[in-house]
């Protein structure tokens, strides 16, 4: 169990330290073992420093800046251990135009082979679905189902 | 294996039966403010097996039954159906679907269904367990819940990890 | 003590049904004493009731409207009691864009006696503002001010 | 009375001097992600004698000082002046305006001043405190924080009714 842990730990943070840095056009960060003897009880740590800044702790990234780190982590986990779907409600709230996009190809890229459903309402993200569903209320408090369009 | 379709019929503000289909690649749910997009997602979280009500935004389980509008009454019952295209054997089973229904009436107990066949929860939690799907993954994150892995004390995140190995 | 607190309760309460059916074009909210006999110990439940829809508890809320609703209630407090200065960080994060462009209309009209700042990523927010600051990072990590644009 | 200048020097990523000029009306602050904004909110809640290194998102209040970058040493101080207007008479006191200076060098303690002159975070408090401005005011929202006042216990929300009386 332990040697299954600590290769799937080592595992997340490479996949990590690559999606960090191409969501955030460089920069590093790292997943760091707490107390590394004590594999059955050890936590983890996240370090992120986006590229050219001062390491710090994620306490003192932005609003977007944590929103992108925690993507990042999310990501590396389904990487290593893919999924056939994942569901994200708003998850680019925070986020900058700049990242929006970024983010953006990142979901497309990872669609080709997890089932991507995003509830969104920014346009560069539902410019990259293939499949749009509107939700509306034409009877108050009765939630209606459109759909919208469907690419080639 | 992938979600092919959803149906939900008098799960929160969903009167009506409704039905939406996925495709594998990407698919974006929109709407307005309130509309009913985040009940999309409780609603799968529901029939997954999701046993805190907290967790769906309400104080008790009868929360997640239509309880009706200025003009109309409230549902009897809600009912959900997740569909997973099983055609690749994903699954260890027979079918080329899987079909998770879950129903509640006012009155009492969840009940829960297996293409059709009435089951218990811990079937589902059985085929779904090593799978990475349902509540405790990372593959469901509810609105504002990003951040939440950042937050979280390191000893949580070990065992996010430990749920991947 | 208790009837300047329960008179300001009651201001407060009348100002929140104002402010809340504005920017939801309709709709029902109301503050409620848990403990009305005990003054000076009771708490304040929140109640809002979209229009047409049920009463439920705020928690069905959904994310946009739980920001619009409390953001109905700031703005009852501060038309209580007033302040010379209010600053918001990207309070309209989870909102549409019709709210956010109720909420602009808002702020316009409170910014006649009170200074607003807002810190936001909206366009809609931005327009409405008579001044404006960019902040880049030419260098990285070293913040600097850029001043965008003065309307008459 | 309204805010006429924000100067920050050092604190957090403003390396260099840096000067705001508001007016009545309406203010936007704008820029990507990162690049400073929400450092400018937390040099104003630290003016106003902000003393959990928490609320300004550290975890010691030396994270306030500029830590320099891949190019750059740290500076080994941090200063914030708020320039008030005063031309209304809103503060009892005999200026038109009243700067309060925030000063923290990485040794050591927060000094104040008013009108340059040095004075005690009780002092701040002290003319601040029966206005309504300030950190525990609901004039000050920082990011994420909007949902706090209905995610609070109801005896929370009492408080900042009697905080309003
Ligand atoms: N049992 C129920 N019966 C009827 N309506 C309900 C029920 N439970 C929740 N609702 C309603 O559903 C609405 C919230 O829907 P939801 O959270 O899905 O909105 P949303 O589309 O995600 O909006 P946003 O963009 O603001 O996040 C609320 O107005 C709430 O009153
Ligand atoms: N003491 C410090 N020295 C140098 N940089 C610092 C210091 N404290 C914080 N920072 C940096 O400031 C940046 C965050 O700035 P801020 O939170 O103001 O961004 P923002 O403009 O509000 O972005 P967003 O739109 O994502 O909310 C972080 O990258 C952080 O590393
Ligand atoms: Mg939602
Ligand atoms: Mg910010």
């Amino acid at each position: 169990v332990k040697k299954r842990f600590f290769d799937t730990f080592l595992e997340v943070n490479a996949a990590f330290e690559d999606i960090f840095a191409l969501l955030f056009k460089g920069g590093k960060a790292q997943l760091v073992l707490t107390e590394p003897e004590q594999l059955l009880e050890t936590g983890i740590e996240i370090i992120a420093q986006p590229k050219g800044k001062k390491l710090q702790s994620i306490s003192l990234l932005s609003g977007g800046e944590k929103a992108m780190t925690a993507l990042a982590f999310l990501f590396a986990l389904l990487h290593v251990k893919p999924s056939p779907f994942c569901i994200l409600d708003e998850v680019e709230a925070a986020l900058d135009e700049a990242n929006v996009d970024r983010l953006g190809q990142y979901l497309e890229s990872l669609s080709q082979s997890t089932q991507v459903i995003v509830i969104t309402h920014r346009k560069e993200t539902m410019e990259k679905a293939q499949v749009l569903y509107g939700v509306t209320m034409q009877e108050v408090g009765v939630s209606k189902l459109v759909s919208m369009k469907l690419t080639s | 294996m992938y979600l092919k379709k959803l149906e939900i019929n008098g799960f929160k503000s969903f009167a009506h039966k409704t039905e939406l289909y996925f495709k594998p690649g990407m698919t974006a749910i929109v709407g307005p403010n309130g509309s009913g997009k985040s009940n999309i997602l409780d609603a799968i979280y529901w029939v997954l097996g999701e046993q805190s009500a907290k967790m769906l935004r309400g104080s008790s389980m009868q929360d997640v039954i239509f309880a009706g509008n200025s003009k109309r009454k409230g549902s009897g019952r809600a009912e959900v159906s997740l569909i997973l295209d099983n055609t690749d054997g994903y699954f260890p089973l027979d079918f080329s679907e899987v079909k998770l229904t879950r129903r509640v009436l006012r009155s009492g107990e969840s009940e829960y269904f297996m293409n059709k066949t009435p089951c218990r929860l811990k079937d589902i939690h059985e085929i779904l367990a090593d799978k990475g799907i349902g509540k405790e993954a990372y593959t469901l994150i509810g609105q504002g819940k990003i951040e939440e892995v950042l937050n979280a004390k390191p000893e949580i995140r070990r065992k996010i990890i430990e749920e991947a190995a």
